[in-house]
């Protein structure tokens, strides 16, 4: 796991590399793809969405903060299994999951993503866009939604999804890294691991083209969050600050 | 250090997701 050996990976290298972050990736991946089958969870009664509907909008936040936080947690075990993130000095494994793994969270969200339904896997149930209301982001979430879709629609595998979540974490351009390079050598290595994967797996020239595009859209989601969050937090400071999980608050507070 | 306690925490501990 020398992040720093020659920059001429061979095609072994690359695979242990793969074999690595998919064995990470299954290993912390918080549901398996089999638990996730929308056929095994009922959709959001009616009677139910109108319970999510009547919480208050402080509530609301509460309950999905949990779950983000939740999610994250793995996020972060999923970081400290890929070779060479735990040999980067701790300031730049805190810059990028700060910045990584609520982005990490929505790309892993099309694997609980229902397109028959346009409904996501929520507390125990398949739930749309309509169950998240209360919270008073309608634009964020239907963005969501759609990002789910349109990863959900590349029908990428398990393995594919692991590459391209490490892929997204170790992102070398994030603000305030100190060892700027060793992130980015880590990041190629990584994406010719994913390109390998895929020619392996015979997709077509264009799909790692279309992943690497979705990175500007994710970033694009986490970025509205922190607004929707500073909004939030104007409004009701006193139920962020008593009431939402110590992590989230460290994560997206500042 | 001090505002990322709980994140230096975590990827110091040697959790499982089992554990989480």
């Amino acid at each position: 796991s020398d992040i720093d050996s020659s920059p001429t990976d061979t095609t072994s290298d690359l695979e242990h590399l793969s074999e690595n972050i998919c064995k990470s990736h299954m290993e912390t991946c918080q549901y398996l793809r089999e638990e996730l089958e929308p056929s095994k969870w009922q959709t959001v009664l009616n009677t139910e969405l109108e319970a999510y509907q009547k919480k208050s909008q402080e509530e609301m936040w509460q309950v999905c903060a949990v779950k983000v936080t939740e999610a994250v947690q793995y996020v972060v075990e999923f970081a400290k299994r890929i070779d060479g993130f735990m040999e980067l000095c701790q300031n730049d494994q805190i810059v990028l999951l700060k910045a990584g793994s609520l982005e990490v969270v929505f790309v892993r969200m099309c694997r609980a993503y229902d397109s028959q339904n346009n409904s996501v896997y929520f507390d125990g149930k398949y739930a749309g866009p309509e169950v998240f209301r209360s919270l008073g982001c309608d634009d964020l979430i239907s963005s969501v939604f759609d990002f789910a879709k349109s990863m959900s629609s590349l029908q990428l595998t398990e393995d594919e999804i692991g590459l391209f979540s490490a892929y997204v974490l170790m992102s070398s351009d994030r603000s305030w890294l100190q060892e700027k390079n060793r992130v980015e050598k880590l990041q190629q290595r990584i994406q010719a691991a994913l390109q390998n994967l895929l020619q392996k797996n015979q997709r077509d020239k264009g799909v790692l083209t279309k992943m690497i595009c979705k990175v500007s859209t994710v970033r694009g989601l986490c970025s509205r969050h922190m607004e929707k969050l500073s909004a939030f937090r104007a409004l009701h400071p006193d139920t962020v600050h008593s009431r939402f999980p110590p992590l989230y608050k460290e994560l997206f507070g500042s | 250090k001090e505002k990322h306690k709980i994140l230096h925490r975590l990827l110091q501990n040697s959790t499982s997701p089992v554990d989480l």
